[in-house]
């Protein structure tokens, strides 16, 4: 960019004025306001684009002088920075968003110039991250941004009449604008993204904002885009040490969350499982071990814990993410809802596995060679589907008369092993708190373990035991499903657990189980 | 911040190259704390080993929060707006049964069970904190005690 | 195996919520800052 002659000059003088006026007025807004006048009188923000390179050339101008004037620390190579200008200009910001917008009484006009200013400081922050000419400089320095962010989150969330109760707006603002600093756009800021994003004057903020769903959704997002960087990571067996820091960064937030808001983790799980890869069971159990605080969770190593009474497992869980949208994507949801209402025609079972498979540029990213995603999808529909079907029909009906367990087990037969994985670890995705997708998949699971009729059936159980089990050997939580299911599994002599060859294929092996039915029982 | 021109996404290896760059600038606690500076309204020199030039942080411990009395904690309250001060004593506060109106801006106690509750409101004898004082009673900061007070919830802080 | 996340530094088992005392995801422990609080307008005279 050219910047018009003298700008930067003038907007030097400005901010030092600024600076002035600042420090004597001892961080009372109302002494602050006089500023606005000099920029008015100076037609600083008289049209979209004179405020934007006012705005542009500051931050440059300030984040420059705040990287040149840090001071050498000691045992580092980086200076300690001194944010005096910093914080300065950000609170300049606060005062142009609160008194500056067209209508200052009104919260729309503020939001306005907030997402204005918002805008400009990605833009300035992506030009250094990327340098000159998109070289990519590894002297970035994140600090002066992250610190502008994080004064501006906390100056802009605090009481004020006119936002009121209202902050919802300006929260998304901060969202959208993280929403476009997300690490795979910007992977120099993802360390102060991810700070920013679990602030806590955003995200509880955020998640407390009401109505609470456009909040949540908000959140949603930003998550999403933190695993969606992380993934190709993650699915490797070796984490290089930065995105072992950025992990065990997000394992905190997502206790946080587990902690504070395990309903909005609940309401979500279908969406974040299909964007964590399958080999990390103990961050997936984080999320599946998720509950309502209203709700109190029996022991489930209660003797004789008869499950089915239990009055949760009649309520469905609440499902936020939209778990139908990759079915409708490749066609099968048409083909199914005919299947499952006619139970024809059966070239419909022969169809689907193929339809399962994962697109040629997805088997190139080297990720799995099925689509995740729609497995995923498939497995809670036909769940949702099975448990209206068993609400309309007599009483103990069995879900092995089912339309959809025709599905269930003509999948379990036709898929290859890694298909079959996916299957099973969708089902078992839904072993979580206690309501009616915990109780009918468990169901579904223990059926599939003790009816399926392949030739050397032992494979297919070896399987089930397998996805349950390595998601029990991981370091806690626990979901409350996974464990019941696993105990029903090793209890009940239905099931002949003991007695299959693989629970003793191994020494190593049978000391796991030994060990993990101990603390079962 | 408007959600469009996102930047592409870079190849993987560049991507890691720049996030293991970017552990060197990490935020700490420099970074991140930032100190309100205290100014003093009424500057005085005294000499720093009788009075801090700061204030304690011992008011930063809302422990020490459950030994003022109530004519200390609306002190704070009124004159340590929006702080983490005025917060701490208003937490107190309601400990004790204290309930502030919106209207009045001022903390009521229940002096006897009402006579009266609805789903709107509730009616009887209060103990109130005059910090205003009032047209007939000229003199506030002081606890008074209203009978035939009316507590509509809409009210109720 | 994961890692035991009750050594992450924050109390899982506390009463309050986390968020308030939360600096940082790269914090050992929580915030030796006044924690988050809110202030309802109301109580600006």
């Amino acid at each position: 960019r050219v910047d018009p002659p003298g700008a930067r000059e003038q907007v030097t003088l400005l901010l030092e004025h600024w600076i002035k006026i600042w420090n004597d007025a001892g961080g009372v807004e109302q002494k602050c306001v006089q500023y606005l006048t000099i920029l008015q009188h100076q037609n600083v923000l008289k049209t979209d684009e004179s405020t934007e390179v006012f705005l542009r050339i500051a931050a440059e101008v300030c984040v420059e002088f705040c990287v040149k004037s840090g001071a050498k620390a000691e045992g580092s190579d980086l200076p300690t920075l001194n944010y005096k200008v910093i914080d300065a200009f950000a609170s300049m910001l606060t005062i142009l968003v609160k008194y500056a917008s067209a209508d200052p009484q009104s919260l729309t006009s503020r939001v306005h110039l907030l997402n204005r200013i918002l805008g400009t400081l990605h833009r300035v922050l992506v030009a250094d991250s990327e340098g000159p000419r998109g070289a990519r400089p590894m002297a970035f320095d994140q600090r002066p941004y992250f610190r502008v962010f994080a004064n501006l989150l906390r100056d802009l969330t605090a009481p004020d009449p006119v936002v009121d109760a209202n902050n919802l707006q300006v929260l998304g603002a901060f969202a959208n604008a993280f929403h476009g600093l997300q690490p795979q756009s910007v992977p120099a800021f993802a360390f102060s993204w991810l700070e920013l994003i679990s602030h806590r004057t955003f995200m509880p903020t955020l998640l407390l904002a009401k109505p609470a769903q456009k909040g949540w959704m908000l959140m949603h997002r930003l998550l999403v885009d933190l695993f969606v960087f992380m993934e190709p990571y993650l699915r490797r067996s070796q984490l290089p040490l930065a995105i072992k820091t950025l992990y065990k960064g997000t394992l905190r937030v997502l206790l946080v969350l587990l902690h504070d808001f395990p309903e909005f983790l609940c309401d979500y799980h279908f969406s974040f499982c299909d964007v964590i890869p399958p080999n990390c069971i103990q961050l997936r159990n984080l999320f599946l071990s998720a509950f309502p605080r209203t709700m109190r969770l029996p022991d489930p190593f209660t003797p004789n814990l008869k499950v089915d009474l239990l009055p949760e497992i009649a309520q469905p869980p609440r499902i936020l993410s939209n778990y139908v949208a990759a079915l409708s994507y490749n066609g099968i949801r048409q083909e199914l809802d005919n299947y499952l209402k006619n139970r024809a025609p059966k070239s419909f079972l022969e169809w689907l596995p193929g339809r399962l498979r994962a697109s040629p540029s997805q088997a190139a990213s080297g990720s799995a060679s099925y689509n995740v995603a729609s497995i995923n999808a498939l497995v809670v529909y036909i769940g949702s589907q099975s448990i209206l079907q068993l609400q309309k029909s007599p009483q103990n009906t069995a879900i092995g008369h089912l339309p959809t367990m025709d599905v269930f087990q003509h999948l379990v037969t036709t898929l290859d092993a890694e298909g079959r994985y996916y299957l099973f670890n969708a089902i078992a995705n839904q072993l979580r708190y206690p309501n009616n997708h915990t109780h009918y998949f468990s169901c579904v699971l223990l059926y599939l373990f003790a009816e399926v009729t392949v030739e050397n059936s032992e494979v297919v159980q070896e399987q089930i035991t397998r996805v349950l089990l390595e998601r029990l050997i991981v370091h806690r939580p626990h979901p409350w499903g996974l464990l019941i299911t696993f105990i029903e599994l090793i209890k009940n002599p239905r099931y002949n657990f003991w007695a299959k060859e693989f629970t003793h294929c191994a020494q190593e092996i049978e000391r796991v189980f030994e060990s993990v039915a101990r603390s079962c029982m | 911040a408007d959600g469009t021109g996102l930047t592409a996404p870079l190849d993987q290896s560049s991507s890691l190259a720049a996030l293991e760059a970017s552990m060197r600038s990490m935020p700490t606690n420099h970074d991140r704390d930032r100190v309100r500076p205290y100014t003093p309204r009424n500057p005085y020199q005294v000499p720093e080993r009788f009075f801090g030039p700061v204030p304690s942080p011992i008011f930063e411990d809302p422990a020490i929060f459950e030994k003022f009395q109530a004519d200390t904690l609306f002190f704070i309250f009124y004159y340590q707006q929006g702080s983490y001060q005025q917060y701490l004593a208003a937490k107190e506060l309601k400990k004790h049964s204290w309930r502030f109106h919106k209207k009045y801006k001022t903390w009521f106690q229940r002096h006897e069970e009402p006579k009266l509750t609805t789903e709107e409101l509730e009616q009887g004898t209060y103990v109130y904190f005059d910090y205003q004082g009032t047209y007939e009673l000229k003199s506030g900061w002081c606890q008074r005690i209203k009978y035939d007070f009316t507590f509509e919830y809409e009210y109720l802080e | 195996l994961g890692s035991d996340l009750t050594t992450l530094g924050l109390n899982l088992n506390s009463s309050k919520s986390l968020y308030s005392t939360f600096s940082s995801p790269w914090a050992d422990g929580p915030s030796k800052s006044e924690p988050q609080f809110q202030i309802p307008a109301c109580y600006y005279m």
